[in-house]
């Protein structure tokens, strides 16, 4: 009996009704992060990369908080825990600046007080970067991504992140399994005349993880260049890229 | 390990996850 007990009370699933896990997720989703860029430096590039990897230094410790409310990655030993989010840190970063935008003119919306258009990229060396992230937004703004998908393929990101050398991957597959089988519920409910858009929603993902290598690349040689000042966690997790 | 100490502390000490 305590064994069943345990196993129904962790199993991720067992929670997956009435697409609760969407529920929880968007329950779980971060509080808006503020980009304040310092008013005493020159508007110029250093300031723009300066201004952007402290927001994602701030949003990454609210990622990992978040990453701590899906249902079973706490149940992860630590270095899968670890692994993931190693892996997929920047996906995450950049599906939230994403949905964040749909709603802007061929703007990046960074935070509510950090707009980028495709000038100001330029200026601060990103306009390769802004327009795949754009063809991102293209595609979401075009299929109406809602906030439950959203949160939902964000987990989906995480689970999936093909990180080598996980110890368990059985759980790192029921985590999997639980995301994936949410967006297929909430699909079916809301989403029943068309029976493609889960599929059309998980055919974005390689969009993403292309995008998020090349922000990593770029980011980077940014660090190696050693100009812009960058704090300790995006650091961490760009290394270990 | 050492070397990701960071993210390390974070996933001990953020916020615990709602009791599911």
């Amino acid at each position: 009996f305590p064994l069943n007990h345990k196993k129904a009370r962790t199993d991720p699933c067992s929670i997956n009704v009435e697409n609760k896990v969407v529920s929880h997720l968007l329950g779980a989703e971060p509080e808006k992060v503020f980009a304040m860029p310092d008013p005493a430096l020159p508007d110029d590039d250093i300031k723009a990369l300066t201004t952007l990897c402290d927001l994602a230094d701030r949003e990454l410790v609210l990622n990992i908080g978040w990453a701590k409310h899906l249902p079973g990655f706490s149940s992860l030993s630590l270095p899968d825990q670890m692994r993931l989010l190693q892996s997929a840190w920047m996906e995450i970063l950049l599906l939230r600046v994403v949905f964040r935008s749909l709603d802007a003119e061929d703007k990046l919306v960074f935070a509510e007080d950090y707009v980028m258009d495709a000038g100001q990229a330029k200026l601060a060396g990103l306009l390769e970067l802004h327009t795949a992230i754009l063809q991102l937004v293209r595609k979401y703004r075009s299929m109406g991504l809602e906030r439950e998908e959203f949160v939902t393929l964000k987990a989906i990101a995480l689970a999936n992140s093909d990180s080598m050398h996980i110890e368990d991957m059985e759980a790192v597959q029921r985590l999997q399994d639980c995301v994936h089988e949410a967006l297929q519920d909430y699909e079916r409910t809301h989403h029943g005349e068309d029976p493609r858009r889960a599929g059309k929603l998980i055919m974005t993902l390689p969009l993403l993880r292309q995008t998020a290598a090349k922000a990593v690349q770029h980011f980077c040689s940014i660090k190696q260049d050693g100009r812009v000042p960058m704090h300790k966690l995006f650091l961490e997790l760009l290394e270990a890229n | 390990k050492e070397k990701h100490k960071i993210l390390h502390r974070l996933l001990q000490n953020s916020t615990s996850p709602v009791d599911l």
